[in-house]
């Protein structure tokens, strides 16, 4: 059980480096325990440094970053133990449109074992999809769907 | 194992019976600020067995029931159905499709079913929590939430990673 | 002292009816004081009524509706008390374009009086620079600026 | 009265000396995540007295000196300085300009000064604190924070209202 739980940490930090490298387009990432020996009770620290960058507390990066960095977060943890249904509301509000691209691009690799739910505003992010659904409240107060389906994303 | 449909009918601003249909791959949600996308999630999140009043923006349990609007009344009940395909069998129960629905109607305990079967939240919880479905889990980040997990202590992230082993 | 305090709410009060009616075409907004008879440790309560909705909490507010409301809140205070600096950085990612407008519109009329800084990813914001400023990493790791002036936004 | 000018040395990512001109009216800070817009705008609530490393967010006072980069040692020391224009002498000082420095040496405590001359942190938070221009009032919004007075409790909303009368 415990020892489950070691294994599953390590093998997300082998992934956490690969989603990482591949948002960053570079740098480092590690996800650790902080007593190893105590797996039952053990804390977990997770540390990046950006390419080119010699920082390496997540605190300090910025908005972008750190949205890019939970995603590859949640994409490492998907890689040990999908979830059938993710979703995301927003998450790309804080993103450049290159972070966004590269976010994006990746969840496109996952979307065909993973059903994604994701709200934007974002014009960039709509080019993604493989279902588009409107909500508008054309009656004041009251909202409507409308859906646009798209096959050639897929 | 995917959504394949969520109805609507008085939660939040879906005053009218709404239904959409998801599909595999990417779903996107467009819109207006204030015209519901978020509302959506918290549905999904309410009929999955959200306890906590406070993560769906309210201050009590009746706040998600419709309110009324400029000549319309308010709801005197809300109600949220999803509907999963389960052809794989991934979900514990031997049925190509499950319906998991949740009611709360004004004044009265809320109830929760499972192809139409009554059932405690509970149940639902443990269905869809052995599939990482849960509505506080990573499965589903919200509206300015996507920096909480840099911000965990070292004992929180472990718990994520516990839910993830 | 407590009765200036009580006249500054009631002054905020009434120009926050008016830039929340600005923000939301409409709608009713309210500031008031729990206990007006104990204006000493009195609490203040807000509450707002968007246009054709029902809702009177502030909680269940959209992002986007809270960001506008925030705003309005903000320009209601300088009204009664401007302060000579305003940073806002990146609050208008959560708004969609009709309000992000009515928003910079509102910037634009109180910069004549107070000086703005803005953060900002959002293109139809950038239009309401007087002066922009890029900043940028060529080299990793090491912030770099770069400042365009236009005249014609004044 | 107004900002003209900051000048940032070893803060944060401004390893070199970064001086920029700010203009009447609106001014607008662009760019690509993560290239130093936030920074400037925590270098500004730092030179101004702000106190919590935290909300600066770094976990100790160094945090803000330069770290270094590929192939850039790191700084020994954080610099900031703004100059005000002060014509019409809103501010406490018989001056036409003002200007407020703080510097930061690695294991050394912190200075600062008013016009060249050291000061302690309160003279510089009471004289902008006069005008209003506080780190944790209402001229300054961080990034992520523009819902904060919404969720403020009817008690520190009255603290945020004191401050404005
Ligand atoms: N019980 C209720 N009855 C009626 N309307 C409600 C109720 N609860 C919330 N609302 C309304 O729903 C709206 C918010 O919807 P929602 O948060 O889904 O918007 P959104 O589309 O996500 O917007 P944004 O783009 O700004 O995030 C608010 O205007 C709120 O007043
Ligand atoms: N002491 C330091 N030395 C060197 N670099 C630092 C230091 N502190 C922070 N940084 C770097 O500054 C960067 C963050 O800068 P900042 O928050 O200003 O970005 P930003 O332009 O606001 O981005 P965003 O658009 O994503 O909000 C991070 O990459 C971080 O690593
Ligand atoms: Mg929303
Ligand atoms: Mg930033």
């Amino acid at each position: 059980m415990a020892e489950k739980f070691g294994e599953a940490v390590k093998n997300i930090n082998e992934y956490f480096s690969k989603t990482f490298g591949e948002l960053f387009e570079g740098g480092e990432a590690e996800i650790k325990m902080l007593d190893s020996h105590n797996l039952l009770e053990t804390g977990i620290d997770i540390s990046a440094k950006l390419p080119g960058k010699k920082v390496n507390s997540l605190n300090l990066l910025s908005g972008g970053e750190k949205a890019l960095v939970t995603g590859a977060l949640i994409f490492a943890i998907f890689l040990q133990n999908p979830t059938p249904v993710c979703i995301f509301d927003e998450v790309d509000s804080p993103m450049d449109e290159a972070n966004l691209v590269r976010f994006f691009r990746m969840i496109r690799k996952f979307s065909k074992d993973i059903q994604f739910i994701i709200i934007t505003h974002n014009k960039k992010s709509m080019e993604f999809a493989n279902t588009l659904y409107g909500i508008t409240m054309a009656k004041k107060g009251i909202s409507k769907v409308i859906s646009i389906e798209f096959e050639d994303n897929k | 194992m995917r959504l394949k449909n969520i109805i609507l009918k008085g939660f939040k601003s879906f005053s009218n019976k709404t239904s959409f249909d998801f599909t595999d791959g990417l779903n996107i949600i467009i819109g207006p600020n204030g015209s519901g996308k978020s509302n959506v999630v918290d549905a999904i999140r309410w009929v999955i067995g959200e306890k906590s009043i406070k993560t769906l923006r309210g201050h009590s349990m009746e706040d998600v029931i419709f309110k009324g609007a400029e000549n319309v009344n308010p709801a005197n009940f809300a109600e949220v159905t999803l509907l999963f395909s389960n052809k794989a069998r991934k979900l514990n129960i031997d049925s190509d499709e499950i319906e998991i629905k949740r009611v709360l109607v004004k004044d009265k305990s809320g109830k929760f079913y499972i192809n139409g079967k009554t059932v405690r939240m509970k149940e639902i919880q443990k269905l869809l929590g052995n599939i990482g479905f849960t509505s506080n889990g990573y499965s589903i980040i919200q509206q300015g939430e996507i920096e909480k997990f840099i911000n965990y202590s070292s004992g929180e992230k472990r718990i994520l990673f516990e839910e993830a082993a």
